[in-house]
């Protein structure tokens, strides 16, 4: 059983290595046949090119993902605690009998724009 | 059974390259196909300008993700600060 | 396809940049 693994072990790699000696000799002949000219590349440099944007968008993508719900998470969490903050100026406030000045327009738009 | 999906999938994958760049092998002769070479070099092209202004965004959203963590903090050590006069 | 993918996420994230901006100057406004 075990030399029958080993055997098909050596085929499978025989045929890996057939596979990229097929792949490197045909970008080989396309390059031959269209050379890279002024401003125009070989369809074997755009296919290249073109998994490598893909790959690009991905890791670009996979990095954008927890940005957004970890900005989210904060931003809640600042208007939970600004709104306790609201709440105990204006116990403050009752308990020392203060006068608070008046939101300015400024303050109202912005926490019209938080909430 | 894994490994030898994954070994399957290896292989497929070289050979679904392999028939890839065979279909690119007459692309030079075809003047429409020369073209159509042409369209998706520029596309490539746009489309790297394209990731470099993501990438310049993402970087920015992350050290906005920072000046948001450090605003909580501190908006947290004011409300400390209010309580323990309370 | 990609090119429209890239477009879409790059205009997503200008749009929250924007809104965090905003969200920090009003948040900045308030703990004055």
């Amino acid at each position: 059983m075990e030399a029958e693994v080993d055997k098909l072990e050596l085929m499978f790699q025989k045929a890996d290595s057939d596979l990229d000696c097929i792949l490197y000799r045909l970008e080989y002949e396309i390059k031959n046949n269209h050379p890279d000219s002024a401003g125009v590349k070989n369809p074997v440099t755009l296919l290249k090119e073109l998994s490598a944007i893909k790959s690009r968008y991905q890791t670009l993508h996979t990095r954008f993902k927890p940005i957004a719900v970890e900005q989210k998470e904060t931003k809640g969490h600042i208007c939970v605690i600004l709104n306790k903050t609201m709440t105990m100026i204006q116990e403050l406030q009752k308990l020392t009998d203060m006068e608070l000045s008046p939101l300015t327009e400024e303050e109202k738009t912005a926490e019209k724009q938080l909430k | 059974s894994s490994d030898l999906e994954k070994l399957c999938s290896h292989i497929n994958e070289k050979i679904g390259n392999i028939k890839n760049t065979m279909s690119l092998r007459n692309c030079g002769q075809e003047p429409a196909l020369k073209t159509m070479l042409n369209k998706i070099g520029d596309e490539i092209i746009v489309v790297n300008e394209l990731l470099n202004k993501l990438e310049l965004e993402i970087e920015y959203q992350e050290q906005t993700s920072n000046s948001l963590k450090e605003l909580c903090e501190s908006l947290e050590e004011d409300f400390k600060d209010m309580q323990h006069l309370k | 396809t990609l090119k429209e993918d890239v477009t879409i996420l790059l205009h997503k994230a200008s749009l929250e940049s924007q809104e965090n901006t905003d969200f920090i100057k009003a948040t900045k406004v308030l703990m004055k």
